[in-house]
């Protein structure tokens, strides 16, 4: 029940002993400490029936939300030693997260394992990840294109035209392919989440930042594709997905070096191949 | 040149728009996916012949490398169902690099011998509920993840020994301790 701490040489992140959510992370370099917390949560895809004239339904190309569900961890496991200590959080039967700290490594893993997407109570669903800290953002957040140049998002905002915001969450969504951060100016912050796929992901308060992992929808969005996102597997159940997260907390001034090297090193990381063998390691070496 | 040749047709079909934003219909998504699988494979192909030319001459035993291909998810069918393997690992950018990696096994301890012939540390990290295989994908039965570092040099390759070890475990082989939170 006491809170506790995944620390190595470069962060430290104070978990709740209770829930085994986030609290804290602190950049042992700098010694700033923010507020951050973690959790996973589900917007219900808007229904409707765009060919009878009625709502626009969350589709394939459009992401329409009726409200959001978040959900707290249900239950957790610490997992202890030298080179990795891990966190297992369990959301639901078909959410869970992991928390891993490695010993030297200036980041904090995340690996999320989402489906199947329940669907018997009729309703669409989209998962997303959530970190929220206390960072005062003041509406900005940033996403790369590419991995190349960073775009600068405001929320509720256009640069090149008048925006009439109707859609608070979707109208707020954008690419991200390999990173979004956001950054406090005045504390000379920055919070950065590299993933290692392209998704969608906002940062829909002040401090938040979100990315969207799964989605199975209920609904056709007449844009063309003709059928709703609802891939079944071959278990007719649903997909179920895996994927990670990296999230490095640190000075506005040293994020950038972190996060172009360490982007280069994940998203051009070594291929490991194998071999059977059954000679002694002597002769084989 | 020929079996790079299908990855590359592969990717140039899935830069439709379609492909890109995953708005094809499902029956082109299984289509695009089968694409880039055999693109995959024939490309694997052509690294285990590059290996075949540089493994020296009288090395009758090798037979080619696996490649894991579900090793995000947990499942290896070399590293799960062998006492004993090898690895290499690839580094594709222009200076060295270091990574951890995390491979199925069954085993409770093992013994992993790095490039320089000297041991290398690892972690047992037990597959909980939480880190469960996909079930839908067959043939993941690793109950434990092995854990350690490697070190490649610039578009280089490294190889580790890797072996179940039977006897107590070393100063090199830690286990993981586990606590519920409740």
């Amino acid at each position: 029940g006491k809170d506790f701490i995944m620390k190595n040489e470069h962060m430290a992140l104070t978990l709740d002993g209770n829930t085994g959510k986030w609290k804290s992370l602190k950049d042992l370099h700098s010694g700033i400490e923010i507020n951050v917390t973690n959790d996973m949560a589900v917007y219900y895809g808007m229904p409707g029936n765009c060919s009878r004239g009625d709502f626009q339904p969350s589709g394939a190309y459009i992401f329409r939300p009726n409200g959001t569900a978040p959900s707290g961890p249900s239950s957790a496991m610490l997992i202890k030693g030298p080179l990795v200590t891990e966190v297992h959080t369990s959301f639901s039967s078909w959410a869970t997260l992991v928390t891993r700290m490695y010993t030297g490594e200036p980041y904090t893993e995340v690996e999320w394992t989402v489906g199947p997407i329940p669907i018997d109570d009729n309703l669409g669903k989209e998962v997303v990840v959530r970190f929220m800290t206390d960072l005062k953002t003041n509406s900005m957040f940033y996403t790369d294109a590419n991995g190349r140049e960073i775009i600068t998002r405001k929320r509720d905002y256009r640069e090149t035209w008048t925006f009439n915001q109707t859609e608070p969450v979707a109208g707020n969504y954008a690419p991200v392919n390999s990173r979004i951060y956001i950054k406090d100016d005045n504390k000379g912050l920055q919070f950065t989440v590299l993933n290692d796929r392209s998704q969608g992901g906002s940062s829909i308060q002040d401090g938040e930042v979100e990315l969207m992992v799964h989605r199975r929808t209920l609904y056709d969005d007449c844009l063309g594709v003709g059928e709703p996102m609802n891939e079944t597997g071959s278990d007719h159940n649903g997909l179920i997905i895996r994927g990670k997260m990296f999230v490095h907390s640190g000075t506005t001034d040293t994020a950038a070096q972190f996060h172009r090297d360490f982007a280069l090193r994940q998203y051009m990381a070594p291929l490991p191949m194998f071999a059977v063998t059954d000679m002694k390691y002597s002769d084989y070496s | 040149t020929l079996n790079i040749q299908v990855l590359r047709e592969a990717m140039g079909v899935v830069q439709h728009h379609d492909g890109v934003s995953g708005t094809e219909k499902q029956e082109v998504a299984y289509d695009y996916a089968m694409r880039l699988a055999n693109g995959r494979t024939a490309c694997q192909k052509v690294m285990n012949d590059a290996f075949a030319k540089l493994i020296q001459k009288g090395s009758e035993g090798f037979m080619g490398v696996a490649f894991c291909d579900l090793l995000n998810i947990s499942a290896c069918e070399v590293t799960q169902n062998n006492k004993q393997f090898v690895m290499v690992v690839y580094n594709p950018v222009g200076h060295t690099v270091s990574r951890w990696l995390r491979l199925p096994v069954i085993g409770e301890a093992y013994t992993v011998m790095g490039p320089d012939n000297s041991p290398v540390q690892t972690q047992i990290v037990p597959v909980t509920k939480r880190t469960m295989q996909i079930p839908e994908r067959n043939g993941a039965i690793a109950t434990n993840e092995l854990v350690f570092k490697v070190s490649i040099p610039a578009l280089g390759f490294s190889t580790y020994f890797i072996k179940m070890s039977n006897s107590k475990p070393t100063k090199e082989m830690q286990q993981s301790r586990m606590e519920k939170i409740q």
